[in-house]
């Protein structure tokens, strides 16, 4: 469905930013470059273990561009106190995903 | 039940 992508393109350039401060190697960041980055937020393991699997949607144990802009907005909705979604709203799927 | 995900792949597991 062509349903509009939840992150909105402001927020994108601000994930793509920290996406690049991360150095990512072929486009793809290891989960131990953003763990740190997640764990920043504060929020518990379990939290971000069940961000991770949701935003590591070819489940590569690595985060593209698009993966980390959702990981990213899945944090920043938990500390809005949004609960992390059992499975990825087809919103949240990027478009090059989908 | 969520899936717990791979350790293997997840590096908060």
């Amino acid at each position: 469905a062509d349903i509009p992508w939840a992150v909105k393109v402001e927020d994108k350039v601000k994930y793509d930013a920290i996406f690049d401060s991360l150095v990512p190697v072929n486009g793809l960041l290891s989960g131990d470059k953003v763990k740190p980055v997640l764990l920043n937020s504060k929020l518990p393991v379990d939290v971000l273990g069940r961000v991770w699997e949701l935003s590591d949607i070819d489940h590569d144990g690595m985060l593209d561009r698009d993966e980390f802009a959702v990981a990213m907005f899945l944090v920043y909705c938990a500390l809005e106190k949004e609960p992390v979604p059992m499975s990825l709203p087809p919103a949240l799927v990027p478009p090059s995903k989908r | 039940q969520f899936p717990t995900g791979s350790s293997s792949t997840n590096p908060f597991l």
